[in-house]
Formats: C-alpha cells, structure tokens, sequence
C-alpha cells in the first residue's frame, strides 16, 4: 500500500519541515 | 486569538513556499527552499508529497493548512 509507506515516512519529515520553518522565521532577524 | 495567528503563521509559511504569489504551491516551488531549509530534495518531495492529500500536484492553501495543524495539534488520522 504506497499510501501507508507514505505516510509512515512523512510524519517526521512533516516535523523536521515546519520546525525549519519556523526556525527560519524566528532565527534571521 | 489563537485560531487568528495560526491562519497568519500558515499564509506567512504558505508564501515562502509560494514565492511567486500563484495561490498554490507545485514540486518545483519546494524544491526551491532546498537551499533554503536543512532538508534534502528527496525529504522535500517527501513533504510535499504528504501535503498534497488530493496527489493532483498542486498544494493548495488549504492543503498546506491542514498539514500544518496536523503538525502543531499532532492529530493524526489514522
């Protein structure tokens, strides 16, 4: 089921995303 | 209140992402912030590939939305 592989995969890539986002907003002044 | 800066945080991110102000977000776009974020292409597919609930190609507002609460409230749907 490639669905489930995705999602398995993408919960901590989801994370590490919108951390380096955030990261980047907060971190440049 | 809280409900009011996570739709600014959400724009804010949606538009880094859409640099070129279309109102959707395509692989190409996040494989721009390559250089930009400590991920690598393959993890920026990755992303965009989860973000795209719909698999049309396109990341829609919305899309990116629910993505991001998914992330910030961790509701999983399983």
């Amino acid at each position: 089921d490639p669905n489930m592989k995705a999602g398995a995969a993408s919960e901590g890539v989801l994370a590490n995303f919108f951390n380096s986002l955030l990261s980047k907003k907060t971190g440049s002044p | 209140a809280g409900q009011n800066s996570f739709h600014e945080k959400t724009h804010e991110f949606f538009q880094m992402c859409d640099v070129e102000n279309k109102g959707f977000i395509t692989r190409r776009d996040m494989q721009r912030l390559n250089g930009e974020l400590p991920l690598s292409a393959e993890e920026l597919e990755n992303v965009f590939d989860s973000l795209d609930s719909d698999g049309n190609g396109f990341l829609t507002l919305d899309e990116f939305s629910s993505g991001f609460s998914q992330f910030l409230f961790g509701q999983k749907v399983s």
